[in-house]
């Protein structure tokens, strides 16, 4: 494994999103995992809609049938892939544009921009975790995201962050191995982490999180998606 | 130049919550007017172009945007390495951030059932 890595460099992430004021971070970090393996499949980046996942997308888990994809009121990614192989794939962001609130499903069989053929739950090791994303392009995880409301910059590497409390789904884009904290006097692992609360919040829309001690949960609902190339 | 005075922040009397305790709130907040912490309000409301309908509710907000500093501050003692402070979510409670900006439903087992699509990926060699 590289000592430092980011997908962002390889041209295999979007710009920064803003998913509003709509409980739809399931479905940007769904689109952020897609969107970098459809990268890595074919060399293309393609923007994808949020909107048909937040509008038709209602699948509930397999084994927790309250857990069910409901637009604005939250989701799971992995509701989503299976939504997505269901649905025959994802419009892109043109074509079905994100307005931020739940509507009636528009979806274009016709109009789909990536099909999704798969996808995996990564192991909870977090060099496993690391191997994945350098192997497989950025992966879709959920979170604690409690320390998130009040984040500014740097590394967050809190003292106490609930790991069963996932509630944010973001985007893994890439780790570094030497992010510089002053009160520590040390340098610390991290991971970059894709979030969709614009580019005005964190550092440009990015959260660092130290790596190596499932912060917050954040190596408890990881997975990568596989895209079908025609 | 900010004023580092410490100045109370708790109510005077430690009312409980009661069917009147939005009342009770209500007049606490009044008592952040006119003090350095609104006027970093007035200044977070124009850095993100905050717009309040009412009165009520700007004095609401301005209570939220105090208790928000306090968290900011216990935020930071906990997370030292980062830097913590006011964001555009400043001005939320807990509840509401969470429920306007998170959603992702349950953190237990996700892992699928067996046979179906969606298994767990196999580990991969990453020694060195």
């Amino acid at each position: 494994l590289p000592e430092s890595f980011d997908w962002r460099d390889k041209g295999a992430v979007t710009e920064v999103k803003m998913q509003g004021t709509c409980g739809a971070c399931w479905a940007f970090s769904t689109t952020g995992s897609i969107e970098g393996a459809n990268f890595i499949a074919t060399g293309k980046l393609l923007n994808l809609s949020e909107q048909q996942l937040v509008d038709c997308d209602h699948t509930c888990d397999k084994k927790d049938k309250e857990s069910c994809n409901s637009g604005c009121k939250g989701g799971l990614m992995t509701n989503a892939y299976n939504y997505l192989i269901e649905a025959g794939g994802i419009e892109d962001e043109d074509s079905y544009p994100y307005t931020g609130k739940r509507g009636e499903c528009k979806f274009q069989p016709d109009k789909v921009a990536v099909k999704v053929s798969n996808f995996t739950n990564i192991p909870v090791d977090e060099q496993q975790i690391a191997a994945y994303l350098v192997n497989h392009g950025p992966l879709a995880v959920g979170l604690n995201a409690v320390f998130m409301q009040t984040y500014i910059g740097g590394v967050s590497c809190p003292l106490i962050c609930g790991k069963r409390w996932v509630n944010h789904g973001v985007l893994l884009v890439g780790y570094g191995s030497k992010g510089f904290s002053i009160l520590r006097l040390s340098n610390q692992p991290y991971w970059i982490i894709k979030n969709s609360w614009g580019k005005r919040w964190g550092e440009h829309g990015y959260y660092k999180l130290c790596r190596g001690h499932g912060m917050c949960g954040m190596n408890t609902m990881v997975s990568a998606v596989m895209t079908q190339t025609s | 130049q900010e004023d580092f005075k410490i100045r109370q922040v708790t109510d005077q009397n430690h009312q409980t919550t009661t069917a009147h305790g939005g009342d009770n709130h209500h007049n606490h907040n009044h008592n952040y007017l006119g003090t350095p912490a609104e006027h970093r309000f007035k200044s977070f409301i124009q850095q993100y172009d905050k717009k309040y309908t009412t009165r009520e509710e700007y004095i609401h907000r301005l209570g939220v945007f105090v208790k928000n500093l306090i968290k900011a501050a216990e935020h930071q003692a906990l997370d030292p390495t980062a830097v913590h402070g006011v964001t555009q979510f400043s001005d939320l409670t807990s509840e509401e951030f969470e429920r306007m900006y998170m959603g992702v439903k349950g953190g237990g087992d996700r892992s699928p059932l067996l046979g179906e699509v969606g298994s767990h990926a196999p580990p991969l060699e990453v020694k060195d």
